[in-house]
């Protein structure tokens, strides 16, 4: 299994 | 009160295939512009962005803006009571627990009605500012598919690399290796089958093919997939949901954005 980034790192969570 | 109606049942039927196995549970929000709706899967890794314009519908009314959250495996098991052709209408009161399914089959004496209980979810949503993609890749929908099937014979990511030359898709695994390299071509006759690659700098990131593969769930809906990349941001696989009607003409009503986080270190 590989190791994803997550989206939050990417993304603003509201 | 809101009311939604889709003269060709499949095209929700479509979506929905596209969308549940890689989230269960998520809120449409109704406005008057339309219906939308976005969930991350349960690893917050991948995204699904789905739009679909009010002036797609054949019939479309939403008085005040409505979140309606539910489960999508159920709501794809009712949708599975409609037939393809059906006329199929979402109808929702204001203040109500649940949603109504009208299914109106083409021979207009056949009308089935069900309900699907409504869920108050936690809202999960993220702020995706417009982009500028270095890359932008538009190719047919099944070859996607088709190269994210074949490479994860090989290993779990691929690379996908794109230079002056073309777009090149490349896994690695125990067994060894495989790639397969597409360069820009259109046909006049066959434009489906058209490779447009725009690109601003050569670029190579990788990304797990088990969510590429959920993201090609969607190719029923469109002929052309879109990839926009660009280094430390997330992919964005984008599907246009078409709908077909009688006259076999073909009217874009909406599209579901999938966006996927690049492998660590990359």
């Amino acid at each position: 299994e590989i190791e994803q980034q997550c989206l939050p790192n990417y993304y603003d969570d509201s | 009160m809101f009311e939604a109606k889709l003269d060709r049942g499949i095209v929700l039927k479509k979506i929905l295939d596209a969308i549940n196995q890689l989230v269960n549970e998520a809120s449409w929000e109704c406005t008057s512009s339309g219906m939308s709706l976005q969930a991350m899967d349960t690893s917050h890794v991948s995204l699904v962005a789905v739009n679909l314009n009010g002036d797609g519908f054949s019939k479309f009314r939403c008085d005040r803006n409505m979140v309606l959250g539910m489960n999508l495996v159920n709501l794809s098991k009712i949708l599975k009571c409609a037939g393809n052709d059906d006329k199929v209408t979402i109808k929702a009161a204001d203040g109500d627990d649940k949603i109504k399914l009208i299914f109106e089959a083409p021979n207009e004496y056949e009308v089935s009605q069900y309900e699907i209980k409504l869920m108050n979810l936690d809202a999960e949503y993220l702020g995706i500012p417009e982009t500028s993609y270095n890359v932008t890749v538009k190719m047919p929908a099944a070859k996607f598919q088709r190269i994210c099937r074949d490479l994860n014979q090989i290993g779990d990511a691929v690379t996908i690399s794109c230079t002056k030359s073309g777009v090149d898709f490349s896994a690695t695994g125990d067994l060894g290796n495989g790639s397969v390299s597409l360069s820009q071509n259109s046909s006049f006759d066959k434009p489906e089958d058209n490779v447009t690659i725009s690109m601003q700098e050569p670029l190579s990131q990788t990304f797990a093919l088990k969510y590429l593969n959920q993201f090609t769930k969607a190719t029923p809906l469109c002929s052309q997939v879109t990839l926009s990349l660009s280094p430390d941001v997330p992919l964005v696989v984008e599907y246009k949901i078409i709908e077909e009607n009688e006259e076999d003409s073909k009217n874009e009503i909406g599209h579901i954005r999938y966006y996927l986080a690049p492998k660590i270190d990359d």
